[in-house]
């Protein structure tokens, strides 16, 4: 050993470039496993505020990959079906879960290609009167739970309570994570001073606004047949007043909900089964001001889990849209499950459900409408219209 | 999937429902 270490000679040669490039890479792939790590224990710590309880079939639920399941459920559903089975497989979906095939707008089943289509289906016109009230529903379907607000819990069950705050993302534990992302006014149905009814006549808002005398008169199109002009007529008179309302209602701040001297908060849920029509409409006339998507766990929300599983709906993926209506403070909460796990905003291009890459970790992105109209502070909807709906997975 | 709604009202506000009730969209849920 000795003489080893004192007459070997040493012989210096260069390492190879590409030897030198590998271990560089080695490094930055250390480096960058090493990033990963922290942030996923990050999450995890998170994670566990938002942990499923109940009984027995609630864990068993919670063991079970659901987001990757109705991702796989979507996937599945969206293969086109041969035309020639397309009638009876609908038909046999409709039997089982109870679809009214003769209210839809497009009644030739060959004309959907797949599951995911027929589940989507619009509704004929006129099958769903708006009725002449300041609230109305804003889909078919069974109504789970309603009531006021109290002491900033909803009741889920009786006994049963979970945080308003949780919900809408008002707590310090949700706001973790918040990327702020910019409004595209590109992609907002409404220019600043124009926008569409949901029968796609185009008024100016400052007719609506009451700047003009008579808003009917901006009316660019009509329907070919006198009664139904005459109904469009008054609604735009009473959406002109309306808007009026609206615009003189200042934003509520930071929408914390404090409610007005004589008013209170009051919450419904209605829940859609598999066979009911899945778009939703605005439930009042009122401004859309901001939405929150929270990426969460896609438990059922089935009557039977509702009941097992407490915090169900803020422990769900969810979108929630906030604003001002004629008596202050609303808000529309569509909550995704595991066979409707994408939720669409007609509205909102760049919003994105049930996506691998978001973490079911209880924080969201937040979006603002303000660009969609300056003078209302968001983008109004009127009671009736079409705002959005769930698709298969 | 379901819908929540969460929304200010003056404290006379009265729903004109029932619990486990089938609702149409469009259907008035309150005055």
């Amino acid at each position: 050993l000795f003489s080893a270490w004192k007459d070997t000679k040493v012989k210096w040669t260069p390492i190879p470039v590409g030897l030198g490039i590998g271990f560089l890479c080695f490094l930055q792939y250390r480096r960058v496993v090493k990033r990963e790590r922290e942030r996923l224990d990050g999450d995890e710590v998170v994670r566990r505020k938002y942990v499923a309880s109940g009984p027995w079939q609630v864990h068993v639920a919670a063991a079970l990959p659901l987001r990757s399941m109705s991702r796989l459920w979507g996937a599945f559903n969206s293969i086109n079906i041969p035309e020639f089975l397309r009638p009876a497989g609908f038909k046999l979906y409709s039997w089982i879960f109870g679809c009214n095939l003769d209210e839809m707008k497009v009644k030739d089943l060959k004309a959907y290609p797949n599951l995911s289509a027929f589940f989507y289906r619009e509704l004929e016109e006129g099958a769903r009167p708006v009725a002449d009230a300041p609230l109305v529903s804003p889909s078919d379907g069974k109504v789970l739970h309603f009531g006021v607000v109290e002491e900033r819990n909803i009741e889920q069950i009786k006994g049963v309570t979970y945080s308003l705050d949780a919900l809408l993302g008002m707590d310090n534990n949700s706001t973790r994570a918040i990327e702020n992302v910019r409004f595209d006014p590109n992609t907002a149905a409404v220019e600043e001073e124009e926008f569409a009814n949901v029968n796609g006549i185009n008024y100016s808002l400052d007719d609506m606004l009451g700047s003009s005398d008579n808003a009917v008169k901006t009316v660019s199109s009509v329907g070919p047949d006198g009664l139904a002009r005459e109904a469009k007529d008054e609604r735009s008179n009473m959406e002109s007043e309306e808007l009026v309302r609206l615009a003189d209602i200042e934003p509520s701040g930071d929408l914390s909900h404090r409610t007005k001297p004589g008013n209170s908060l009051f919450f419904a849920v209605i829940y859609l089964a598999p066979g009911d029509y899945h778009r939703f409409h605005s439930p009042a006339d009122w401004v859309v001001q901001m939405r929150r998507h929270f990426a969460g766990e896609l438990f059922s929300v089935s009557p039977y889990f509702v009941k097992l599983l407490e915090n169900l709906f803020v422990l769900n993926e969810r979108v929630v849209l906030m604003g001002k209506w004629r008596h202050g403070f609303f808000s529309m909460i569509p909550v995704g499950a595991t066979n409707v796990g994408s939720i669409k905003i007609n509205f909102d291009e760049a919003l994105r459900t049930n996506r691998k890459e978001d973490l079911a970790t209880g924080t969201y992105t937040e979006v603002s409408y303000k660009s969609a109209s300056k003078r209302l502070g968001g983008k109004p909807v009127c009671r009736g219209e079409e705002v959005g709906g769930f698709y298969l997975g | 999937s379901t819908v929540v709604l969460v929304f200010e009202a003056p404290s006379n506000f009265k729903f004109t429902l029932e619990q486990g009730q089938k609702v149409k969209m469009g259907q008035a849920i309150g005055t």
